[in-house]
């Protein structure tokens, strides 16, 4: 699935 | 970072809080379920490997470090220190019910096929799920105490939070991750029914009783 953001939430 | 996500990570720092100090202060952990907590340390470590890969900020590391730690810690409290009080016989909820679709779904709908990714989107899926042997334990014993009670809406609150955060970002920054919002939506709709009664209740000074 595609994404738009890397990791950077908790 | 924006204000949905400040409120929801304190929300969440609160509820880890309160359940590992109600632990320590009254010293049992009754009406608690271990399976849960492993589940959320095993949510955590997971999620949180990439401490040694990316920095993303201070506040990001200082947090995952404080999930990781009190997530063991009250592990540890419930299996070790107070194990004479862990109620073995309503902590009843079959894990590996749970643990096998989250690794099933992280293999077949993930972003990425790396080792990190996998183990992230293993445990967006996980965490989705962790809260059910508690909420199952609550129902078995059909009630809880308040400060339980207190702790499930703070940790509820954090994920509906998220999903305003969510939509938040979608509407400003144009960024989204489909499967942390599908996965946070049946997160929070599996407190529903407990928020329902938190509200109805426990806000008036009742005991949380479920309809047994």
């Amino acid at each position: 699935i595609e994404k738009s953001s890397t990791h950077d939430e908790l | 970072m924006n204000i949905f996500r400040i409120i929801g990570d304190l929300s969440h720092l609160l509820a880890i809080i309160i359940l590992l100090r109600k632990i320590w202060k009254t010293r049992s952990c009754a009406g608690i379920s271990g399976k849960s907590q492993i589940l959320f340390a095993l949510v955590y470590t997971t999620r949180y490997l990439d401490l040694v890969t990316t920095y993303v900020s201070l506040y990001n590391t200082v947090m995952k470090i404080i999930f990781i730690a009190v997530s063991i810690a009250t592990c540890y409290l419930i299996y070790m220190k107070f194990k004479a009080t862990y109620d073995h016989n309503h902590d009843t909820f079959r894990i590996e019910f749970l643990l096998a679709p989250a690794v099933i779904l992280a293999l077949l709908i993930n972003h990425d096929f790396t080792f990190l990714e996998i183990l992230w989107t293993f445990s967006i899926y996980l965490e989705s799920v962790a809260i059910l042997p508690q909420l199952f334990m609550v129902s078995k014993t059909g009630e809880a105490e308040s400060i339980t009670s207190h702790y499930l809406f703070a940790l509820g609150s954090y994920r509906a939070l998220y999903i305003l955060n969510w939509i938040y970002r979608y509407h400003n920054e144009e960024i989204y991750d489909l499967i942390a919002i599908v996965a946070g939506i049946v997160q929070t709709a599996l407190y529903c029914d407990f928020f329902y009664l938190y509200i109805t209740k426990v806000l008036r000074g009742k005991k949380l009783q479920l309809p047994a």
